[in-house]
């Protein structure tokens, strides 16, 4: 299956940033919350909110310095590996940002990570299935 | 005078990966 890497642009993870949810509220995204997410999907109209749990974690062959993230993606059970910066953070349900490096997230963006471990639930989004 | 510097804003999907979940692994 498809999938995309997260976005490339560093500064949307800065401590600070501002974050506009599909409700039309502003938050800094160090103070999201699981609902904030679930919420903007839900009154978004064509996306969903997917739980990806978090499967293998290692370095990357193909591209060193990045780690590969095995991830289980919705009710399908569909297999995604994505190839990552370690300081990269996903937002896991009930426990906020995370990352491999907290330390490396931390010293880059500002933003406090947990660690991302093996069986973490990460927000991710797909496309609504129109039914 | 200093110009006044819009803040950038970033939409929550930009956040979160983008992940097909439409074709079972």
């Amino acid at each position: 299956p498809a999938a995309a890497a997260p976005g490339s642009n560093p500064s949307h993870f800065m401590k600070g940033a501002i974050i506009q949810l599909a409700t039309g509220e502003l938050k800094r995204v160090e103070d999201l919350q699981t609902q904030d997410f679930v919420r903007s999907a839900e009154v978004s109209g064509g996306l969903k909110i997917d739980s990806s749990m978090v499967m293998d974690i290692r370095s990357s062959q193909q591209r060193p310095g990045l780690v590969s993230l095995h991830f289980t993606v919705g009710e399908q059970q569909s297999k995604v590996t994505i190839d990552v910066p370690p300081e990269h953070p996903f937002f896991v349900f009930g426990q906020g940002w995370s990352s491999c490096s907290p330390e490396r997230t931390a010293q880059l963006y500002g933003l406090t990570c947990h660690l991302l471990q093996v069986g973490d639930m990460c927000v991710s989004i797909t496309l609504q299935q129109q039914q | 005078n200093v110009e006044p510097r819009s803040v950038p804003v970033f939409p929550w999907h930009s956040l979160v990966p983008f992940l097909d979940s439409s074709q079972p692994g």
